[in-house]
């Protein structure tokens, strides 16, 4: 653990509560796209099959996986349920079966071994990465978003970010490299460069998250 | 084989 690693995966955790911030206190999933927090269901539950098989990494590890999985499902529950009012599925148009697929296909080339966790492992690597789409989708179709829910991607997109500083660090220190958790991790990243341009420059100037047309 | 170091990442 270095503290590249620490500070994204408190990033990772401080971008679901803050979505869990926004509809509640909002009551409402108004710009949340359902698909992509049906794909990071996919990601965890693909990715952390080892839970199930009995392997421990530590007490942190064990907790994290469970959060994540436990509180994406939540969040689902919480768009399909009891605020499905607010949800508008007309925005939420993006194919999820051209990242799925894409996805399916990598992961069955590209992975550690020839073994269902191990592809499913790579399989959640590279739709992690593109998980984000839908929601930069329907940033992209309204032109606009709330402070939060930029928040919220922005605190998923510095998660990511760190994870870059965090494997030159271990590179370095461990002489350890993944070259598909790296090479998936730095497009994942480089997905969010747009969306923080317009995030520093008028978000956090304290104006609203507006496209230019 | 993943790397088993790796495996600490989430």
């Amino acid at each position: 653990m270095n503290i590249f690693r620490l500070f994204g995966d408190l990033a990772h955790l401080a971008s679901i509560f803050i979505l869990l911030h926004k509809v509640q206190t909002s009551r409402s999933c108004r710009g949340i796209s359902f698909k992509t927090q049906a794909l990071y269901v996919a990601v965890f539950m693909t990715r952390y099959l080892d839970l199930f098989l009995g392997t421990w990494v530590s007490f942190y590890n064990t907790l994290m996986k469970l959060f994540f999985i436990g509180s994406s499902c939540y969040i689902l529950y919480l768009i399909r349920f009891q605020f499905r009012t607010t949800y508008d599925p007309n925005l939420d148009t993006f194919r999820v079966e051209y990242l799925l697929v894409p996805s399916f296909i990598l992961g069955l080339i590209f992975n550690y071994e020839f073994t269902l966790t191990e592809v499913m492992w790579s399989f959640s690597i590279f739709l992690e990465a593109v998980a984000i789409f839908p929601q930069l989708f329907i940033l992209q179709r309204t032109g606009e978003a709330e402070a939060i829910t930029t928040h919220y991607i922005a605190a998923l997109g510095i998660y990511r970010g760190l994870y870059i500083p965090n494997w030159i660090y271990r590179y370095y220190s461990e002489g350890s490299v993944d070259p598909i958790a790296v090479v998936a991790g730095i497009v994942q990243t480089g997905l969010y460069a747009d969306f923080f341009y317009v995030y520093f420059t008028k978000v956090l100037q304290g104006q609203r998250f507006e496209l230019p047309a | 084989i993943r790397e088993e170091k790796a495996k600490d990442e989430l």
